[in-house]
């Protein structure tokens, strides 16, 4: 499932 | 989080703390451009403005603080402190880096993974910052040979994105759906723009002189 990757990267 | 980003991010921090050092201690921005650290700070203010909406962990928030507060600063010193903007090399900072601002912003909008007003202005930040660096090579290139701490400087912004690379690479053969092709074309192009500066700086590095 595409979930909307949370941004965890600088 | 594994050791790849970890030293990606150190490295990030590092080429700031260094860029810092050099303008607050010796009051001395020769060599640098102002274009890219402006260019810099709008990657980090349209890529953070997240910061207070979605929480990751301590660790993200006070790095994307840090990075937006020196970014800024950065740009404060070389503007406005006297002493700093003295060295502040005008004429030979010329590279056109509103004309960089444009053809993000368009492209953003374009290619996106999704189409809301915060992911269209991150994938923004990540166009813009794989081209941030070129005002700073090209004055690179006109000034000739650079000290140490701005070669330094350069050396360790280029090298933190090759490191996310490493980081990403990891995260796809260890994390099942983990692929962001818009994040790994950006960062490997602008790896890439660093290729010759790494080239000459690993020779005047192993000469042990300055860089040229």
């Amino acid at each position: 499932p595409n979930k909307s990757y949370q941004k965890d990267e600088l | 989080m594994n050791i790849f980003r970890l030293a990606g991010d150190m490295t990030h921090l590092a080429s700031v703390l260094v860029l810092l050092l050099k303008i607050h201690t010796i009051k001395s921005c020769a060599g640098v451009s102002l274009r890219t650290q402006e260019l810099y700070a709008i990657v980090f203010a349209t890529r953070y403005l997240d910061i207070f909406t979605s929480f990751v962990s301590v660790y993200n928030t006070f790095m994307k603080l840090v990075f937006l507060g020196s970014s800024f600063s950065i740009v404060w010193y070389m503007r406005y402190h006297k002493a700093v903007h003295r060295t502040y090399d005008r004429e030979q900072d010329t590279f056109r880096h509103w004309f960089l601002v444009l053809p993000c912003l368009v492209l953003a909008l374009l290619i996106h993974e999704k189409f809301t007003f915060l992911e269209v202005l991150w994938t923004f930040s990540l166009y813009l910052e794989a081209v941030a660096i070129l005002p700073q090579l090209v004055l690179l290139q006109r000034t000739r040979n650079i000290d140490n701490l701005t070669g330094q400087y350069i050396f360790l912004l280029g090298g933190y994105r090759g490191l996310y690379i490493l980081n990403w690479i990891y995260r796809y053969f260890t994390e099942p759906h983990f692929v962001h092709w818009i994040t790994w074309i950006a960062g490997l192009v602008q790896t890439l723009l660093y290729a010759d500066f790494f080239y000459y700086y690993f020779l005047r590095f192993i000469g042990g002189r300055g860089v040229e």
